[in-house]
């Protein structure tokens, strides 16, 4: 999956993917003060021992303590536990879901919107893809809306962005794609070798995307995330 | 086969060969059109009487009848009761008519013509009657009775179910199938057709080797359900739609059930052993989260605990233990065990001992009518309906037939339940079971389904106080605006955890289209559907109100049963048959569940083949 993380202090976007086997699940936000929690599993496309694997999230998991809450997302279906009770919804349903200290929109086909106790909310949204494409299936998207709701404590691989972060590019030069510039960047006291490049954004079209221009950081977003990205490996979903 | 002389073939009995008999049904979004047809040839020397009857579920409306007789057809009109009556008075003083229908057993009508037809004559039957499926317990049913009187040449039923949500499972049994008849059976489905044939050959219909009586004596039933991958599903012919709801994968809202029970002297015996299994049965049930208590009335009141109770575990063994010494005794103080009940479950809504987001209802099961205390039916339905103040629903099941079950359904409407007779069976327990498990998971509570209000007019019922799991909510009514693109309906309702808002989006020009591609379908069944619906629901409502109110009611079903040719409790169809080259007359009357009749078995045996002495007339029940 490639993650964008947007810049509004540089009116820039950093970009960097994680690339992981399937099965994987990682912790994406984490926010110990609200006691909200966002985990992503990792899956592969539909034929395996394919060179250079593209990796998507078919799985996301949200959970609330303080609410006793868990939400579990996947290309299929939806499913709500409060405590011990579940609730299952799918994708063909637009549903409102309603109770204490949750909003769920469940609009068929499209998108989820998650909003959480105070204001958090969370998009998802569902890529689809014709049932018969030989290599691709249905995948995730995660977009977080009104992220400084969170506390200064949130940290994952998304959540640690949520606090401001400065970066300094310079010696833009020609990389070895003409249309990629690379760049060095200052970020975290750390030099890194990035690249200019556009990544999609699927909030508004959810088929074809609008690509946003960022820089992009290579192995796994090393240097740019705090350690090392299998550090934000978990054992579940929840 | 062994040898026996024979002059006639074995489809002959008392001189009527009966040459074919068709069942054919078409299911078209739950909506059901069946005809039933039979042709019949009179081999005898002499004049014989031919009799046609079909047992239809009570549900059902009939909608046309047809009789042909050597090509002269003679058909069915359907006019107001009143109008009809009159023809029919007139035609029982001079003792020529004969009812048609009449209650059957608990499901069913039976529709019965016969006629005399000259030696050598022809007489095709066609009898056409519809239904809406009602979803219970996760399926369909279309129940048919089989019951052909002799061997017949050709006999067939026919199913073509179109559904265009995909047929998710379809299965068709009866209760005479034998190995060899089960060859004769297909059943197939797939995507948005099902397809049930049932094909008997001759000598597979006899009921031995060379037995010239018939195999084919009992139910044939034909269950489906289909694809819910979305809770709802509207449908748009001609200007009318049709909106199905049914969410799945809900929790169960919490319960707070009180019995409310009659043991009353009559209740000794079978009745009150029965009851006994039956509630030890739903104790069994029970999820943890409920709440229950017992109160029993007979001459005074007496309950299990004062308050309500949490149904744990050792709180059921103890309420086992109570069922099981319910002891009969005195007469019966319906009015105080009601009222006793409403106020168990009206205090502990107050008192927050019952969790905020549970439902209350009340079960009621009596075998008689109030004798002792309040016993003024209008007094204690005032008093039930001022104490509930529709704030959860009564449901009456009456025991037998030794009650007054209009009272009883009457109370149950009121209060936004229904009454559900208990017949006094074998399997009565299994009746109350049964009962119990289709209002034991309620999903949703006070669902209200809202469409755009200038979108839309003449919509059948729209709130509900309970979706109950394995149920299915059917809301029908007239597109407003012809050139409508596209609308909105809205389901609101409460779940155990959450307050839900299950939206549909109509597209109505592709929905309209991609119905109208499809053969199966008969042009109008959304029109009739809706019709059907408005009418049973005005018939409903009409039991609950009095004076103007119910003459209005009374008359917009009246015109919809006469405009959509519906026999209803309102309307009869009057049949013109030739007797003896005097034409007479015969009613098909629609009977009510409120006024049964004990069956006569003189009516059901009276028209075997055998011309009787002198014509035999009868009156249906109401």
């Amino acid at each position: 999956p490639h993650f964008i993380i947007r810049v509004p202090e540089k009116e820039d976007a950093l970009c960097f993917n994680i690339n992981e086997e399937p099965g994987v699940v990682l912790n994406l936000i984490r926010d110990p003060s609200t006691g909200i929690s966002i985990s992503g599993q990792i899956i592969g496309e539909k034929k395996v021992n394919v060179k250079n694997q593209k990796t998507y999230f078919g799985r996301l998991g949200i959970v609330n303590t303080r609410a006793d809450l868990k939400i579990e997302v996947t290309t299929q279906k939806i499913t709500l536990w409060k405590g011990l009770d579940q609730t299952n919804f799918t994708w063909m349903n637009t549903v409102m879901v309603k109770q204490e200290g949750l909003s769920l929109q469940i609009n068929r086909k499209k998108n989820i919107v998650v909003s959480i106790g105070d204001g958090v909310s969370f998009v998802i949204i569902l890529h689809q893809v014709w049932k018969n494409l030989p290599y691709h299936h249905d995948f995730l998207g995660l977009y977080t809306v009104d992220s400084h709701r969170m506390s200064v404590q949130t940290h994952g691989l998304l959540g640690q962005f949520f606090h401001p972060i400065d970066f300094e590019v310079f010696d833009v030069r020609p990389g070895s794609d003409p249309s990629k510039p690379d760049a060095t960047m200052m970020v975290k006291n750390h030099k890194l070798t990035v690249t200019r490049g556009w990544q999609k954004d699927y909030r508004k079209d959810p088929r074809h995307g609008s690509e946003v221009p960022c820089w992009f950081i290579h192995n796994n977003g090393a240097g740019l995330i705090d350690g090392s990205h299998t550090d934000y490996i978990v054992s579940d979903i929840f | 086969r062994s040898f026996r002389k024979r002059s006639l073939p074995d489809t002959v009995l008392n001189g009527i060969e009966v040459y074919s008999t068709k069942i054919s049904c078409k299911v078209t979004s739950r909506f059901a059109h069946n005809v039933v047809v039979t042709r019949a040839v009179n081999r005898a020397d002499t004049a014989k009487e031919i009799s046609f009857d079909v047992e239809l579920p009570k549900t059902a409306f009939i909608t046309s009848f047809t009789m042909t007789i050597d090509g002269v057809t003679y058909p069915g009109n359907i006019k107001e009761k009143e109008v009809a009556k009159k023809q029919y008075d007139k035609a029982v003083s001079q003792g020529k008519t004969a009812g048609l229908v009449k209650a059957s057993g608990r499901k069913l009508e039976k529709f019965t013509v016969s006629v005399n037809v000259a030696a050598g004559s022809k007489v095709t039957f066609e009898l056409i009657y519809e239904e809406l499926l009602k979803r219970h317990l996760g399926k369909y049913e279309m129940f048919l009775k089989i019951q052909p009187k002799q061997l017949i040449n050709h006999f067939e039923i026919e199913a073509d179910i179109f559904e265009p949500q995909g047929i998710s499972s379809l299965d068709a049994e009866a209760t005479f199938m034998t190995n060899d008849l089960l060859g004769v059976l297909t059943k197939s489905f797939s995507g948005k057709k099902g397809h049930v044939s049932f094909k008997p050959t001759l000598d597979q219909q006899r009921s031995c080797s060379n037995c010239t009586t018939s195999l084919l004596n009992g139910d044939f039933t034909i269950t489906y359900d289909v694809n819910r991958e979305s809770p709802a599903n509207v449908q748009i012919v001609n200007g009318y739609f049709v909106h199905f709801f049914a969410p799945k994968d809900l929790p169960v809202v919490p319960k707070n059930v009180v019995f409310v029970i009659d043991v009353s002297g009559s209740m000794y015996g079978r009745k009150l052993v029965q009851t006994k299994e039956a509630l030890l049965k739903i104790l069994e049930d029970m999820k943890e989260e409920d709440y229950l208590n017992f109160i029993l009335f007979s001459s005074d009141v007496t309950v299990w605990k004062d308050t309500l109770i949490k149904a744990t575990p050792e709180n059921l063994k103890e309420a086992k233990d109570f069922v099981k010494n319910i002891q009969d005794q005195g007469m019966t103080n319906i009015n105080d065990g009601l009222m006793r009940g409403i106020k168990m479950l009206n205090e502990a809504r107050e008192a927050n001992v019952i969790p905020k987001r549970s439902t209350s209802l009340i079960i009621m099961l009596t075998d008689g009518e109030a004798n002792v205390g309040e016993s003024r039916v209008e007094k204690i339905q005032e008093n039930v309906r001022n104490a509930i103040e529709g704030k959860f629903p009564l449901y009456n099941l009456g025991f037998g037939y030794n009650l007054n079950y209009d009272f009883l359904e009457k109370m149950a409407l009121e209060n936004h339940g229904l009454a559900r007779r208990i017949y006094e069976d074998s399997d009565a327990d299994l009746q109350m079971q049964g009962f119990y498990d289709e209002v034991a998971n309620p999903l949703l509570v006070d669902v209200e389904v809202q469409y755009p209000e200038n979108a839309i007019a003449d919509i059948t019922q729209n709130n509900y106080q309970h979706f109950y799991d394995g149920s299915e909510i059917v809301v029908a009514g007239r597109l407003v605006d012809q050139d409508l693109n596209s609308f909105t309906a809205d389901v609101k309702g409460q779940g155990a955890l959450n307050d839900l808002t299950f939206t549909e989006e109509v597209d109505v020009k592709e929905t309209e289209k991609a119905l109208k591609e499809q053969k199966y379908i008969f042009g109008d069944f959304i029109e009739r559907l809706w019709a059907y619906l408005t009418i049973q629901q005005l018939l409903e409502k009409r039991k609950n109100v009095q004076g103007e109110e119910k003459e209005n009611l009374t008359a917009q079903a009246l015109e919809l049963s006469l405009k959509y040719h519906f026999v209803t409790p309102l309307t009869s169809m009057v049949v013109t048959k030739p007797e003896d080259n005097i034409e007479q007359e015969a009613v098909a009357d629609k009977p009510l569940e409120g006024k049964p009749e004990p069956i006569t078995s003189s009516y059901a045996t009276q028209y075997h083949h055998q011309p009787p002495a002198k014509p035999y007339y009868y009156v249906d029940g109401d």
